[in-house]
């Protein structure tokens, strides 16, 4: 049965992206068939997968606020196994677009539910989130079965958890009773510098199991690879950066088989 | 007159809110009176300024949605001289309460404007723009002269850098036909990361002069000022961070008086 997992977290720049990217390709390299489905009008998952734009005339933004089958916009990556759901930047006025729509929360659940029911077999599909709380992170709320957050070890970052802890129980009381947090994942994370060792203090003190295990480094070999269209496995295997998301796609299995 | 200045880039973490609070603080420090408008629903200008969650009862979302009075909501913060206009997360839905609104994206013009009419004499206003190209942001862009722009030297960062040109341009052929952008800040930055010298390579010869001479380095202290309720310059003025928001403030200052 596929799993459908949302990585979100409202807070911009806290890794959404290069985790969804570099758990998908980890998940892949054991043997599992991924799809992403970029919710973000920037486009970074596609671009990070090798989607040049011109090759993105169908987008989620058509699935989403035309009804288009989902199947007519999923592209090969450059990773064997591992498939995308592009996004175009028309998703910036997505909100603004489903007003009208009375089941404006529900449409990218529907969307999923028919591609599922065609024999797609994908063991997961990940959602990757804008940064906002705002009706597209819903509707990949109401569509999945567990969200994975990656918080950056920063002050600000930190601010934000428990309004998306809110929101997801609140979308769990109304519009989709299944979901729950499957994880949290420190990313971006320098043990030389004092803030991040606190917060890390922090979080595990109050959220305990919730908190991965496994931490990812920050390394800048993750932020080079997107600029040669490669996830970090393909693009230096033996990197810090590369090891952790293995790691951590190893854990993710571990926490999706106990749900 | 009041100069208006939005702090924009839809790609997230990239240093707005820490650029609108820092900047903010070394334009007081050398005598100017300064509001910052909390527009980010995470309100973390708001928080990084002092201003609790409890005392947010009226914020930007009354103005913005209700038409509240904007002088209503202005909040002293710790720093003599600067005011803030604070933030809550009911900002997450309000793409959605201005759709039936037809001067949607007016309302945040108009408020600016009553509150200039009511002699409030402030030298500069500064808008913290959430991590979209939404609703809230067009209001920003509509209300404001000119545009901040923070670029982390990323890959994903530079991506999102044309079409936030291509929206400002659409918006000055419609809504606002005085907006420019008076200049692009270099944030994050760390001289030892070969990705982030050959993007500053990169836009510097692409954009010349719009790229500002201050570059923002990476800086912990940046990171840990706001944890503290504090800017950077008065948490610890002779950090290096600090030392770059002094800079940026005369060469913002050398900006706006050409433009
Ligand atoms: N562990 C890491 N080490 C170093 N750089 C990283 C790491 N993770 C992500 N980055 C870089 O940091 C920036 C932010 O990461 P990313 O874009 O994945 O975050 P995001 O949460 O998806 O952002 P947004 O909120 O804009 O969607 C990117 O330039 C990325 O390449
Ligand atoms: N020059 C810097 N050096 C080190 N850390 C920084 C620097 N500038 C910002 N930070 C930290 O990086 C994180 C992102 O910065 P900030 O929140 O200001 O970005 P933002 O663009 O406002 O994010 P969002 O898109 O979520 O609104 C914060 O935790 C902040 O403390
Ligand atoms: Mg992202
Ligand atoms: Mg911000």
């Amino acid at each position: 049965k596929t799993r459908v997992v949302s990585i979100a977290n409202q807070k911009g720049g806290v890794g959404k992206t290069t985790t969804a990217i570099n758990l998908a390709t980890a998940l892949v390299s054991i043997g599992n068939r991924v799809l992403i489905i970029d919710l973000d009008a920037q486009g970074n998952a596609s671009t990070g997968l090798g989607i040049p734009v011109e090759d993105r005339q169908l987008s989620t933004y058509d699935v989403i606020v035309d009804n288009s089958d989902l199947r007519s916009i999923i592209k090969n990556s450059l990773v064997d196994g591992l498939f995308i759901a592009p996004a175009t930047t028309d998703l910036s006025s997505a909100d603004v677009d489903l007003v009208s729509n009375d089941k404006r929360t529900m449409v990218l659940k529907h969307s999923i539910v028919k591609l599922l029911e065609s024999n797609s077999n994908y063991d997961y599909i990940l959602i990757d989130c804008p940064p906002a709380l705002s009706l597209l992170t819903i509707n990949a709320f109401v569509a999945c079965e567990t969200v994975l957050v990656p918080l950056q070890a920063e002050f600000f970052a930190l601010e934000g958890l428990s309004q998306l802890m809110t929101t997801i129980k609140e979308v769990r009381g109304t519009l989709n009773k299944n979901i729950w947090i499957q994880g949290i994942v420190l990313t971006m994370y320098d043990k030389r510098n004092n803030l991040s060792v606190q917060i890390e203090e922090d979080v595990r003190e109050h959220l305990g199991k919730l908190v991965y295990e496994t931490v990812i480094p920050r390394n800048v070999r993750l932020s080079e690879a997107p600029s040669f269209s490669l996830p970090a496995l393909l693009y230096d295997r033996k990197c810090a950066g590369s090891i952790a998301y293995k790691k951590l796609a190893a854990e993710f299995l571990e926490r999706e088989s106990k749900l």
